[in-house]
């Protein structure tokens, strides 16, 4: 099924949280990364906040993306 | 906690420090006492001095500015991004910037600039984000009063600049100033006990200081949040708290003081003294508190005894209070926590938990206390 607006929003909103806080790699230009990275960073993400790790986007894991926060990586250099 | 790759700290424990403009929200002073407030929180517990420049390159080079301002790293507007901060180097190393699209403030009204300040600082001073919710360095804002440092903090900077030398520490130490947070508990602990329990709209909210855990019958991980993320007027501590779903109230204890949440905002009017309930003056505390569907009548527990209040007439059962040994067959120890499913009582205490059947009155089974967080 093709993405329903407002998933497609928080779908450029996660994969903007993981580029900024957890490396995900930018994928080309305009496109989306591979599924399989965006999923281990989303795993990532889930494991360093303690959430349930799922790989995906649920309702938890977006409430705290949402979350005002510091502007440094969680992870790495 | 964490540090940065490398372990990148500064070389030399005089680290100097300098703040390039300022933030029209609050006045100069106020922003010059948050950022020396803050890095005071590093330096009492470290054997760092920070000394201020006023011109000049210093260290770490304190500014506000928004979206890009200079260092190809921008901010995004009002929430979101709050400030940034980099690991001890040269050039930018150890500089800390503010996004001057938030509001700033001394109080809770919006970001506290002491705060973040001294969350930033510690990124400045090498700390990277850790991932105890109840840290200083977690990387989600949640304003706190009282000592900022968890243990997880003061362990990560004393491992970068080891602890205060014993010719440093003055001569007479005010005992309130370092005063480290415990850890957040560990859920998986076998000697876990909780504060308090209740139902909230189908979840399960479990107290256990200065947090609260969330369970969702569709979640499998209860999630973990300091209560005054969400709650920031209610106190660290939990004693009590019940659902009365008829009302579609939570009613929260914590000394003799009462909350009422309606899903999760504070009813206003509230707090409002225990005593109001019934309880004689002699009652300081409610232990557990749990109200049982089948009767409308909601059970709160004071040591030995229990107290029975009748939500319908807003009185306690004239026969209060009673002996929990004697009406609770096989509950002969104080009660921590308890909820109630399906005919059943949960009676929690210390890292115990009774399945109580309250038809037939006797305990049905006995599970670790922490067996209801999946552990």
């Amino acid at each position: 099924l093709p993405l329903s607006p407002r998933d497609r929003d928080d779908r450029l909103l996660a994969e903007k949280y993981l580029r900024r806080f957890y490396g995900l790699p930018a994928g080309l230009q305009g496109r989306q990364g591979s599924p399989v990275a965006f999923r281990t960073q989303v795993e990532k993400m889930q494991r360093f906040f303690k959430l349930e790790v799922t790989g995906n986007l649920d309702c938890n894991t977006l409430e705290v993306m949402k979350m005002p926060r510091c502007g440094v990586p969680d992870v790495g250099e | 906690y964490n540090h940065f790759p490398r372990h990148l700290k500064w070389q030399n424990n005089n680290v100097t420090f300098r703040i390039v403009n300022y933030t029209p929200d609050l006045k100069k002073s106020d922003v010059d006492r948050a950022i020396r407030n803050a890095l005071n929180i590093w330096s009492d517990v470290t054997p760092l001095v920070f000394k201020k420049l006023h011109q000049g390159n210093a260290d770490i080079m304190i500014s506000f500015g928004s979206q890009e301002h200079g260092d190809y790293n921008p901010f995004d507007g009002p929430d979101g991004l709050l400030a940034h901060a980099y690991p001890p180097g040269q050039g930018m190393g150890g500089d800390t910037h503010f996004d001057e699209d938030e509001h700033w403030t001394k109080d809770s009204s919006a970001y506290n600039l002491f705060i973040v300040a001294a969350h930033e600082l510690g990124h400045a001073l090498g700390m990277s984000h850790s991932a105890d919710a109840g840290a200083l360095m977690y990387p989600v804002y949640s304003y706190s009063t009282g000592y900022l440092l968890s243990e997880d903090d003061i362990e990560g900077i004393q491992a970068l600049y080891g602890g205060i030398h014993r010719s440093q520490r003055s001569p007479n130490p005010n005992p309130r100033k370092v005063k480290p947070k415990p850890d957040a508990p560990n859920k998986c602990n076998p000697m876990l006990s909780f504060d308090a329990a209740t139902e909230l709209r189908g979840e399960t909210i479990i107290f256990k200081d200065r947090f609260y855990w969330r369970l969702h019958p569709q979640m499998v991980e209860p999630e973990q949040t300091l209560i005054k993320s969400t709650w920031p007027s209610l106190p660290n501590k939990v004693d009590a708290a019940y659902e009365n779903p008829e009302k579609d109230l939570v009613i929260i204890f914590s000394g003799i003081r009462m909350w009422a949440l309606n899903g999760y905002s504070l009813v206003d009017g509230y707090p409002k003294y225990i005593h109001k309930l019934g309880l004689p003056k002699t009652v300081r505390k409610v232990d557990a508190a749990v109200h049982i569907g089948d009767t409308g009548k909601t059970l709160l527990f004071t040591e030995e005894e229990y107290w029975s209040y009748d939500e319908a007439t807003g009185k306690m059962d004239s026969d209060s209070p009673r002996s929990i040994e004697q009406d609770f067959p096989g509950m002969d120890d104080e009660v921590d926590a308890a909820v109630f499913h399906y005919g059943h009582l949960y009676f929690f205490h210390e890292h115990v938990q009774y399945e109580y059947s309250y038809t037939s009155r006797k305990v049905m089974r006995i599970l670790r206390t922490n067996s209801i967080l999946n552990c």
